[in-house]
């Protein structure tokens, strides 16, 4: 599903060039489980926006869903990481003077649904997170851990073939986190591929492959043994 | 230090309340180092935001540093503020347009120091949270932990009595939050008050009481035992 050969990324600031990424070859195949980690800027989320079309490398090769990202322009890019992904930011990026309900509707946007579908599959998606008392509110009316549940419902609402999140538990409690690691479990099980940046080891224990990421490179890609 | 009794905090919205806060009850002494606790959408935020002097409560009283908040406008309250608190957001509330060192600088800006002596001071704190390569970057050129040490620096610059850090290692690796964590114990051990918001024990383990929150009151405040 994800084929990366050669992947750079670096960030020049006037005289000085950050590696943000260096030499990343790495596959991940359809239905994969997959915790993405490392310790802080050492490049986890530069990949997230590779291989979630969101950004481009400066050299090396991403292949999507059998298309190489190159060959494709930004509205092509656009549609594709559409039709294919969810995507669970970091810092969330919701609208703001939104509800939690539109912010969730987005990705719906471009789909064929009509409206009464597009609002049960919002409410759904919502009342799967935990948070179908907190629909009219907009973000600066809800919690840290709240707003970071609304990211998640919004990436999930259009039952993505991958998804991809960044830190998606950082902000829960533990019984909240397990609950949405419950859920990502419960697609993952369907079929849905997932791949997730975590600083925690018992977030990563869900997975089924730890890649870790250092100074730009991966360090060590390790497929769990079966219990 | 801060002493809260009674403290309610509602949110009216339409016709229907959020009693984000209920009859809170708690005092917490000159050079304490507390954990606050609990799940997401509890109170935790609500009341750090309280205590930062940076709402008000709907009922109840709030003293700090032996001033009763209600008797103070809104200016006294910042300039109170800004003479005894360091406080980290947990959504960072770093400018946009603006570097790190900047960012960091704020907090001086009413101060009577120099330029050299900010300058220098800023410096040391990005230091401190491992940044010192990362000055001029803006937060969209940081990495998420890298943004979070940022605000971490920006509450510690002014060598505030207090620090109410809210999730203030929830985007960090382990060894990068255990070095955190050990910049505020030795501020700790220098006399700092440090209030901080975790939902992860291990880092509580750090602090020498928990209180822990459940939807909008307290339903635990106990103090370590000596080792
Ligand atoms: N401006 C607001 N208007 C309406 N409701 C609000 C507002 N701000 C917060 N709330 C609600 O108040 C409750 C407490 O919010 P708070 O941010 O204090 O929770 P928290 O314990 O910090 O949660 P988290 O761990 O997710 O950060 C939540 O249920 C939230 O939806
Ligand atoms: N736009 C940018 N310009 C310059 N440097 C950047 C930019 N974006 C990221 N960086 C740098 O690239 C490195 C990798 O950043 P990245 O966000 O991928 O780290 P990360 O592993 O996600 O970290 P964290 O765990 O803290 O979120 C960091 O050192 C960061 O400072
Ligand atoms: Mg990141
Ligand atoms: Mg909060």
């Amino acid at each position: 599903l994800i084929r990366a050969e050669g992947l750079c990324k670096d960030y020049v600031m006037g005289r000085n060039v950050v590696h943000a990424l260096i030499d990343v070859d790495v596959e991940i195949d359809n239905g994969e489980f997959v915790a993405v980690m490392g310790p802080s800027g050492s490049g986890k989320s530069t990949f997230m926006n590779m291989v979630g079309a969101l950004d481009r490398p400066t050299r090396g090769r991403l292949t999507i869903a059998g298309r190489d990202l190159a060959e494709l322009d930004d509205d092509e890019q656009a549609r594709l990481r559409n039709e294919t992904l969810g995507f669970v930011f970091q810092q969330f990026m919701l609208l703001a003077r939104t509800s939690a309900l539109d912010n969730v509707k987005l990705p719906l946007m471009y789909t064929a649904m009509d409206r009464d579908e597009k609002q049960q599959r919002a409410e759904a998606a919502l009342n799967r997170v935990g948070l179908a008392d907190r629909m009219d509110h907009n973000p600066s009316q809800l919690s840290g851990g709240q707003q970071q549940r609304v990211a998640i419902a919004r990436a999930l609402v259009n039952r993505p073939r991958m998804i991809l999140a960044d830190e998606p538990t950082g902000a829960l409690d533990t019984a909240t986190a397990e609950e949405i690691m419950g859920l990502f479990g419960a697609l993952n099980a369907e079929g849905v591929t997932v791949v997730l940046v975590t600083h925690e080891e018992e977030i990563a224990e869900h997975a089924r492959r730890i890649i870790r990421f250092r100074d730009g490179r991966i360090q060590t890609d390790q497929r769990r043994q079966a219990a």
